[in-house]
């Protein structure tokens, strides 16, 4: 299963507001 | 971590990333003056069956843990380690603490390298290594994501802005970057564990 589908959307949302920069970085998908 | 000046590179290693396997695989090329910092109980243990010993990682601490080390008492090994983080140059050292360690000259001239994974992925991993099922999974994962954050990475090789690592070694791309990096740093080609 992707950590994606594992994790909820609020869950997701903190995570990438504490990651933005290497979400940037990488050009990650949310 | 590892500050390598045989080579000229500086290992920063992040959490959930390979960086263990990436740092047992470094740690077969560095020469004695070189700064590996311990890994842990475990790993160590199993660097030292294979005759390499973390070293120069500390003027007060190093003769502790290497004597522990070699009697293979994870007891005392395990105080010196606590101790060892609290003082901020420890497996998982960040870029101050670094840089304090080896000095601004070669700070600025080596190769600083850090692996890297995505975020989703890195909190799943440890959420999956640190249950111990004494509560229900969803509450874990809440801790890990709201409270623990190991998972973010940045603060390891982005300061002021500016991104300070001039090479990542990329999770899903693990064997093919670890292996450019081999190329870039002119190391012999090394098998990650």
């Amino acid at each position: 299963t992707p950590a994606r589908d594992v994790l909820s959307p609020s869950q997701r949302d903190f995570i990438y507001e504490q990651c933005a920069p290497e979400f940037e970085l990488f050009g990650w998908e949310r | 971590m590892i500050a390598s000046r045989k080579h000229g590179f500086i290992f920063i290693k992040t959490m959930k990333t390979a960086g263990t396997s990436i740092e047992l695989a470094l740690s077969t090329v560095c020469g004695p003056d070189d700064i590996l910092t311990p890994i842990g109980v475990e790993h160590d243990r199993l660097r030292a069956d294979a005759g390499i010993e973390p070293r120069n990682f500390s003027d007060t601490l190093e003769a502790r843990y290497l004597k522990a080390l070699r009697k293979r008492n994870n007891k005392l090994m395990r105080p010196v380690l606590r101790e060892l983080e609290a003082s901020g140059l420890w497996a998982h050292a960040l870029p101050d603490a670094i840089k304090a360690r080896v000095g601004r000259k070669f700070w600025k001239s080596a190769v600083k390298v850090a692996s890297e994974r995505h975020p989703y992925e890195k909190a799943l991993s440890r959420a999956y290594h640190s249950y111990r099922k004494t509560t229900p999974f969803a509450e874990h994962l809440d801790r890990v994501v709201f409270e623990e954050r190991f998972y973010i990475g940045h603060r390891y090789y982005i300061q002021g802005g500016k991104v300070i690592a001039g090479f990542f070694v990329r999770h899903n791309l693990l064997n093919e970057d670890f292996a450019r990096l081999c190329n870039r740093l002119a190391l012999p080609s090394l098998k990650l564990p």
